[in-house]
């Protein structure tokens, strides 16, 4: 159960990073 | 409390000093149980957090209270959505999308600043159709303000007291210009964020060295779109 939590905390490092862009781009 | 005992509490119009304390513990609560207690609380309590957003966001002349409210019932929905389950029950609720477009406020940063990093990590979990919606919520909501629909966020990147507001702006720029898969539609989202007043204070952007990531992200998507063009 616990592996469906921290979804949102996920996408905010991504986009925080930059990596959510990148991998975008890819 | 249980979940029950929260939506009990927030059915039952509880004062606005309750109603902080309620929606502080209940936040707690959304962030440290389990995904089924989220679960059980979610079938009615989503609607009943979205009920109170809407008349908090509806009220002319909001007092202190309401907005320290309004702020803490859109922590809520971000501690409600931070699993897959509540995530799914966010985006398949039309109002859901509408009233965080509406809680884009630049004179409330904090909340602002919390609105527009979900609205940014819905533009990029991959939902059909998130974009338009999320372009067709920030459109009704600016209406409603006689603003055009990017102001508050070009607004919200020109108070230079909030660098946290400013990323999370710069990254929703980013996360709704590298949307589509369309170049013209890109082209167009990005001239229309320029046009409202990015490309004045660009220039100005470049000092502050936390906007570094999205600015770079910002230029080199724009330039890689140049070429394709």
């Amino acid at each position: 159960e616990n592996d469906e939590t921290g979804v949102m905390d996920s996408l905010l490092e991504a986009l925080q990073s930059g990596a959510a862009f990148r991998d975008r781009r890819k | 409390l249980s979940s029950q005992e929260y939506v009990h509490e927030l059915r039952s119009g509880i004062t606005e000093d309750k109603l902080l304390n309620c929606l502080e513990s209940l936040r707690v609560s959304l962030t440290s149980n389990p995904v089924s207690w989220v679960n059980n609380f979610g079938h009615e309590g989503l609607g009943l957090l979205l009920d109170a957003l809407e008349k908090l966001l509806d009220k002319k002349q909001q007092e202190s209270i309401d907005k320290r409210n309004q702020h803490k019932l859109i922590q809520c929905l971000k501690a409600f959505m931070n699993n897959k389950y509540g995530l799914q029950r966010i985006l398949g609720d039309e109002r859901s999308l509408l009233l965080l477009a509406r809680a884009i406020d630049p004179r409330q940063t904090n909340m602002m600043t919390e609105t527009v990093k979900i609205l940014s990590a819905f533009c990029i979990i991959g939902e059909e159709n998130i974009l338009d919606k999320i372009l067709a919520a920030m459109t009704i909501a600016a209406e409603r303000n006689n603003k055009e629909r990017f102001a508050p966020i070009v607004e919200g990147l020109e108070n230079h007291e909030a660098q946290q507001l400013q990323v999370a702006c710069m990254q929703l720029i980013n996360a709704l210009v590298t949307s589509p898969d369309d170049l013209d539609f890109r082209i167009h989202l990005r001239n229309e964020f320029l046009r409202c007043g990015l490309k004045k204070i660009l220039p100005e952007l470049k000092e502050t060295e936390e906007l570094d990531i999205q600015l770079k992200v910002f230029n080199e998507n724009k330039e890689e779109d140049s070429i394709e063009l």
